[in-house]
């Protein structure tokens, strides 16, 4: 499902060089749920955004379900990013001028979704995350969690098969951080493929399997029953 | 130091109306180490950024260091903002345009620190969150736990006597986020007050006390023995 081969990743900024991700091979099965933890700063975010087919490798591979990713086209890469894969962004990135209602909307249009199935299916999917009576607020009139709830809800409107999921919890206690868990749980049990970073041992649990990742470079995995 | 009496808070957005705070008492020490615990959504950033002095309250007062704030004008306030209170925001809150070292010259810019020893100071600051080789990168350019450490070293350049913390380590490893709550120890030994909001019970065990928010409302504290 996700094959990842040798990829590096060098951020250039002017004279400055940041070699994010160094040869890093990963193999994630069709169904798995996979866990990735590492210090503040050690690449996990930047292999997501790879995987998400946000940004390109400096080298080495990305396959999904067979395909080299660096040689799909625009339009190719376009329909993964909306309708393949759902991403929980670490910063959320909602947008600002629109209620939670229309952000949660927003995958569905590119999706070619009727406006009343839309509206209706967005209601659905706030109200899974408890926020029903805040679907006219934008996100500056929404705490830090609710935020975060919003961007889940709208990463899973269009039920993707890949489910990518960048510190979903971070913002949230430790209860509204279960239901999250639980929906990712759900998800599972009906065939998602689930990345998921997170620094917290109690989340990392609720995957099959953990991959560490340390200054660019993957160090580690195993088992979640081990951690 | 800190007294908050009778404190209600109402957001008005057209006919839309959310109680964020109802009648919140509250009584801090000067030198004391508190932990604010609580559902997402209730009402923790909204006392934080009153305390702040950032938000007013719709009734009740705010007593700081005896001072009514609402009866101080805004060259008080901003005094008391800049210099008496450093303030790590949940979303960081950090400049787009400005490199983290001239992010965190910020707050010593508006306490009239002449160039040279502003330069000096934030290098040092970086390098005590392990930032010092990222001083020139921007926000954009940074991981979310580097801008959140970023924010830190903004909000404690003017050593201020009164820190508020919004989940300081939400988006840090366990091992950084100790770190930080290294820092917070230290300073908290050197006499400053801080009030910090965490979902992780292993982070409100620093403090010394933790005040449990729900819906609104004060409903219950403990010494952090107990949690
Ligand atoms: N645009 C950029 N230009 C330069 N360096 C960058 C850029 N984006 C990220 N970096 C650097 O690449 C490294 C990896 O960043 P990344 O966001 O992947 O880390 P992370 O593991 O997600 O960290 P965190 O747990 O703090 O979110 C960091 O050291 C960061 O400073
Ligand atoms: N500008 C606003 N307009 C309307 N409602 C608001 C506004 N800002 C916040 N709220 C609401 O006030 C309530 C309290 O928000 P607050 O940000 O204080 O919560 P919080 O305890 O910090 O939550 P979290 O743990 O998720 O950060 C929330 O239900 C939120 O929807
Ligand atoms: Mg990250
Ligand atoms: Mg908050």
């Amino acid at each position: 499902m996700i094959l990842v081969e040798n990829m590096t990743k060098i951020y250039r900024n002017g004279e400055n060089e940041v070699a994010a991700l160094k040869d890093v091979n990963l193999h994630i099965r069709a169904g798995e749920f996979v866990a990735i933890m590492g210090p503040s700063g050690s690449g996990k975010s930047t292999l997501m955004n790879i995987l998400g087919c946000l940004d390109k490798p400096t080298s080495g591979e990305y396959y999904l379900d067979g395909k080299p990713i660096s040689q799909l086209d625009s339009r190719q890469l376009a329909y993964i990013r909306n309708k393949k894969i759902g991403f929980v962004f670490q910063n959320f990135n909602l947008l600002p001028r629109m209620s939670s209602l229309r952000n949660v909307e927003i995958p569905m249009i590119y999706a070619g979704i009727p406006p009343r199935e839309r509206r209706i299916k967005a209601m659905e999917a706030l109200k899974s995350v408890g926020l029903e009576d805040r679907w006219h607020h934008k996100p500056n009139e929404l705490s830090g969690g609710q935020r975060q709830r919003v961007a889940i809800a709208r990463a899973l409107i269009n039920s993707p098969k890949i489910i990518l999921a960048d510190e979903p919890t971070g913002n949230l206690d430790s209860k509204s951080g279960a239901e999250i868990m639980g929906i990712f749980t759900e998800l599972h049990r009906n065939g998602a493929t689930i990345v998921l970073v997170t620094h917290e041992d109690e989340i990392a649990r609720y995957a099959q399997r953990i991959v560490f990742f340390r200054d660019g470079r993957k160090v580690d995995e195993k088992s979640s029953e081990l951690l």
